[in-house]
């Protein structure tokens, strides 16, 4: 699977 | 662009709240190459708005394709299109189908 830190970025507004 | 119109829709979000109140994953080079809702927090702007939906990918942000950038990039527009004073409402052009972009 990809690298997880990046694939998995989640950004709050 | 005929390929998206059955299954995109504009949604008008009012700054009825302090804050926007969703969460986005995704942007180009990921798996997830457009930016898609995770989360719709209760009393934000969005919530307010009852349009919005998770699961839905956002395509535009007031008319400003999301096609092409990168997370923080598309996070940026999405921050910048709420901050502003120029409008009191967020133009969301959305699709419910994760189709590939």
């Amino acid at each position: 699977s990809p690298p997880k830190d990046y694939e998995d970025e989640v950004t709050f507004f | 662009p005929g390929l998206l119109e059955p299954t995109s829709a504009l949604v008008r979000v009012a700054k009825s709240a302090t804050t926007l109140g969703i969460a986005i994953e995704g942007g180009a080079n990921t798996r997830q190459p457009l930016p898609r809702i995770v989360t719709i927090q209760r009393g934000g702007s969005a919530h307010n708005c009852g349009q919005l939906k998770v699961g839905q990918v956002i395509l535009e942000v007031n008319g400003v394709s999301l096609r092409g950038r990168e997370h923080r990039e598309a996070a940026r527009i999405i921050a910048e299109a709420f901050k502003t004073k120029e409008r009191d409402h967020v133009d969301f052009l959305v699709t419910e189908f994760n189709v590939a972009l």
